[in-house]
């Protein structure tokens, strides 16, 4: 388990502690705002009210003892790039930091974020892929036409083989494979071609968006 | 082809609009911002300055025309629900509505989003899977410590078989399997054992977090 810090607890920067906390990592998070550090006291390892643009108070949080540190402030460009300046001043090994636009971005790459992440732009990109495939509950793009989707097994199927489903185990980079059965908390990988579809089930189905459509699009 | 209608140009918006017309759909964007507006033109079917929350405006643009809308605005929570309720009021079959907490999206379900998105929140819980998976593109989540990874293939194993960097097809559910390699534009499904890595592979591999990090955590 690592030790990140998180600082700048919007709905991202919160969701990233919460969910790294979950992980099983130590998650140190730091808000100005007293409500947001409320909110996550005892959510995460440590909650702590703090002006991340000064030196001083990170040095005194210990700051500089994490090798990760995600810098979640959105609105606040000016300061999401001090916060960076500083952490990397520090040497913490891996920064993160969220991007409001490309120049921002790159700004922040040159100035020592070594990722950047543009959260509002990917959801734009998810949810175009999400919206016509109905019963799909996430989407892995691989290529621009092809992915990986997550979706309900349609009731058709239900009771009735990979095989007689229509689905061979050829490996067919053309067609639809199923990849993967998500049946309560098991995961089937490469299920066999006599494997039977149960109610509940969820496929993982790679192929291009309009055969996957054609697949599972005459549900319900 | 299907039709959509986007309405609120932010950086959420303007990717959904782009990815979707790009996907082969016909888009109508609208903003209240001149500039958001000029920014599209061109690059979806139409882009058309205008107050979406204007019944008449909507009504002359031919919205109740569309079977899908996306209302991507973000912070004006009043505007995204009162637009929202328009479209509703229009009878499109497919609204989704972005949502900026628990509360607003459970009041945009209640009057009539089909669905709603939470792109900051979605952006904090895949940085917090991909963050330690070195080399990880993307992630998808299949419970909440088995996934997808989609990962460059480490140096090491270039030029070796599957088989040979420890890679078998058994049908395993708690080892790794390699479910798919992406080479230049072509996916390789399911690919043969005896299948040789190339430098630049995607591998998209499925299991849990900690073995995929095993495999992929010790290159360069
Ligand atoms: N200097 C700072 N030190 C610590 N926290 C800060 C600092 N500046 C801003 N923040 C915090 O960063 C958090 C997120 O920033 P902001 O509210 O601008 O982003 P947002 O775009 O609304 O977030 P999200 O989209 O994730 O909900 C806020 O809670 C804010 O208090
Ligand atoms: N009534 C309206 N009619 C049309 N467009 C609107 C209306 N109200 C707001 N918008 C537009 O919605 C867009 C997105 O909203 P806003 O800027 O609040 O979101 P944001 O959270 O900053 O967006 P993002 O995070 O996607 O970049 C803005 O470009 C704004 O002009």
């Amino acid at each position: 388990s690592r030790q990140i810090v998180v600082i700048g607890l919007g709905r991202f920067g919160t969701r990233a502690a919460m969910t790294l906390y979950q992980l099983g990592h130590d998650v140190m998070a730091i808000d100005l705002d007293d409500r947001k550090v409320q909110a996550l006291t005892g959510v995460v390892t440590h909650a702590v009210k703090a002006d991340a643009t000064d030196e001083v108070t990170l040095k005194e949080l210990g700051v500089d003892n994490f090798q990760y540190a995600i810098v979640a402030i959105g609105r606040n460009t000016e300061a999401s790039i001090m916060v960076t300046v500083l952490l990397r001043d520090l040497e913490i090994p891996v920064i993160v930091s969220r991007a409001q636009s490309e120049l921002h971005g790159e700004t922040l790459k040159r100035i020592g974020a070594s990722k950047t992440v543009f959260p509002e732009k990917d959801g734009g990109a998810s949810l175009a892929h999400d919206l016509f495939l109905p019963g799909v509950e996430q989407y892995l793009e691989l290529t621009s036409s092809f992915g990986i989707s997550r979706v309900q097994v349609p009731i058709k199927y239900v009771g009735h083989s990979l095989k007689d489903s229509g689905f061979s185990n050829a490996r067919d980079k053309y067609g639809v494979v199923i990849l993967a059965i998500q049946r309560r908390d098991d995961v089937i990988l490469n299920p066999d071609e006599d494997e039977k579809f149960i109610n509940d089930d969820i496929l993982l189905i790679a192929g291009t968006d309009d055969r996957v459509v054609r697949v599972i699009g005459t549900q319900s």
